[in-house]
C-alpha cells in the first residue's frame, strides 16, 4: 500500500492511496498476476453511509468486507490504513482473543468506528493512537485545516510515532508505504523513494488530485498488487476510486 | 537493486488523469448503505450485485487453503469453529445478515473480514 496526505500552497489538503493486497497468495503464471488481487478487483465498490438521509461517511470497500481501509468524513477528515509488519503481529492478538483477552480492537473495525463516530481530526487522531489493537498498523489521517496530516505508527498496544505535516520544516506532505518512516524500507520493496521523488518533482504548488494520481500511477508505487487507487479532498467532501492494472513489465510488489 | 532498473521503475508519470490507458481497468460503482435500516437490509443490494465475484474470491482463498492443507481440515476449522471463537456480537450481526443471502459460509465471510489480522500469520 502507499498512502499520501499533502497540502498545497493554498492550504488545500489532498489524500490519496493505492490499496495493494494479495502478496504470496497464489501467482497466475499465464497472466503474470496475483490470483487474489485479481479476484478482489471486481469487488471494489464505493459506499455512501447515510443516516437520516445525510452522509455520515464515504469509503472504498471490497464487497462483503464491513471494515474500513479507506474513507472520508466529508469536510472533517480523511483516513486510510496501511499494513505494518511486526513479529508482535495479528496472530498474537488473535490468540489472545481466542483465550478470552478481548480488550483489543480489530483494526478495520476501529477505522469504521472512527469514521462513523469521530467529529474532528483531533478526536480521530486520539482514538487511532490510543485504542488497543489486535494487529499493528499505520493510520494515515488528513484533516480540514493547514498542517493536519499525519502518519500514526501503531504497535498492537502503543502509538509508537506520529509524523505530521510541518510546513515550517518544508514537510508539505507525508507518505507511507509499509515500513517505519525512521528506518530504511526493505531493499527489495522500496516504493517510498520513488514515491517521494515524484512528490518532490510535482512540488507543493502543483499538487492536486490530478497530480497525486500521477504519483500513484508511477511504478513501483503502482505494482501487480495494486487493486485500486482512491483520491480524496476533504474540503470538497470528495472521494473517487479507480480499479488499476499494471501491464508488464511491472514489479510483482 | 532490481527495483531501480527499468522497466521495473520509471520516470514520474504525468497526464495520467483523468484515468485512462492500460493502468486504468475501470471506474468504481457507488452504493448507499442506510444506517437507519436494520443490518438485514443494509448490504443486500450490494451483495446481490457482487455475490458471484464474492463467491469466486472466497473460492480462490479456499483453493489456496486446500493447496496448503489438502485434507480440508483448515477449511473445516474456518467454517465450523471460527465464528463462535472469534467474533464480537455486534459486527457478527452485520455479517450474519450477509450470510443470510445463502451462498457462502459465515466462517468464510468472517475470515474475509479479519484477514488483515490473519494475514500476519
Amino acid at each position: 500500500c502507499t498512502s499520501i496526505v499533502a497540502e498545497d500552497n493554498k492550504g488545500n489538503l489532498f489524500h490519496g492511496r493505492n490499496l495493494d493486497f494479495g502478496l504470496f497468495m497464489g501467482w497466475d503464471v499465464k497472466n503474470k498476476s496475483w490470483i487474489i488481487s485479481e479476484k478482489l478487483k471486481p469487488l471494489v465498490v464505493n459506499l455512501d453511509f447515510k443516516r437520516n438521509n445525510q452522509t455520515v461517511f464515504k469509503s472504498t470497500n471490497f464487497a462483503g468486507y464491513v471494515g474500513m481501509l479507506t474513507g472520508i468524513k466529508p469536510h472533517i477528515f480523511t483516513l486510510t490504513m496501511n499494513e505494518r509488519f511486526s513479529l508482535d503481529g495479528g496472530y498474537i492478538g488473535i490468540l489472545e482473543w481466542i483465550l478470552g483477552k478481548r480488550d483489543g480492537m480489530w483494526m478495520s473495525f476501529l477505522t469504521r468506528s472512527v469514521l462513523e463516530n469521530a467529529h474532528s481530526y483531533e478526536e480521530a487522531k486520539t482514538r487511532l493512537a490510543q485504542t488497543k489493537l489486535l494487529a499493528p498498523a499505520y493510520f494515515i489521517l488528513g484533516g480540514n485545516q493547514t498542517g493536519q496530516g499525519c502518519i500514526i505508527t501503531r504497535s498492537r498496544l502503543l502509538s509508537i510515532d506520529m509524523l505530521e505535516i510541518d510546513l515550517k520544516l518544508g514537510r508539505w506532505y507525508v507518505l507511507e508505504t509499509n515500513y517505519d518512516h525512521w528506518e530504511e524500507p526493505l531493499f527489495l520493496d522500496d516504493r517510498r523513494t520513488p514515491g517521494m521523488k515524484c512528490m518532490n518533482q510535482t512540488t507543493q504548488k502543483n499538487i492536486s488530485l490530478k497530480t497525486m494520481y500521477d504519483v500513484l500511477s508511477t511504478k513501483p508505487v503502482l505494482n501487480k498488487l495494486t487493486t485500486y487507487t482512491t483520491l480524496m479532498q476533504v474540503s470538497e467532501g470528495k472521494l473517487e476510486s479507480y480499479i488499476r492494472d499494471c501491464p508488464n513489465p511491472c514489479m510483482p510488489w | 537493486s532490481t527495483q531501480f532498473i527499468p522497466p521495473y521503475t520509471e520516470d514520474c508519470r504525468t497526464e495520467m488523469y483523468p484515468p485512462n490507458g492500460p493502468t486504468f481497468r475501470g471506474a468504481v460503482s457507488w452504493y448507499t448503505v442506510d444506517l437507519d435500516l436494520p443490518p438485514s437490509k443494509r448490504w443486500t443490494a450490494l451483495i446481490t450485485d457482487k455475490k458471484t465475484d464474492l463467491v469466486n474470491m472466497i473460492q480462490a482463498i479456499k483453493d489456496l487453503a486446500y493447496a496448503f492443507v489438502p485434507s480440508g481440515r483448515l477449511i473445516e476449522l474456518v467454517d465450523i469453529t471460527l465464528v463462535s471463537v472469534i467474533f464480537p456480537l455486534t459486527f457478527s450481526l452485520n455479517l450474519y445478515y450477509i450470510f443470510l443471502i445463502p451462498f457462502c459460509n459465515l466462517g468464510e465471510v468472517v475470515l474475509f473480514n479479519i484477514f488483515y489480522e490473519v494475514f500476519t500469520v
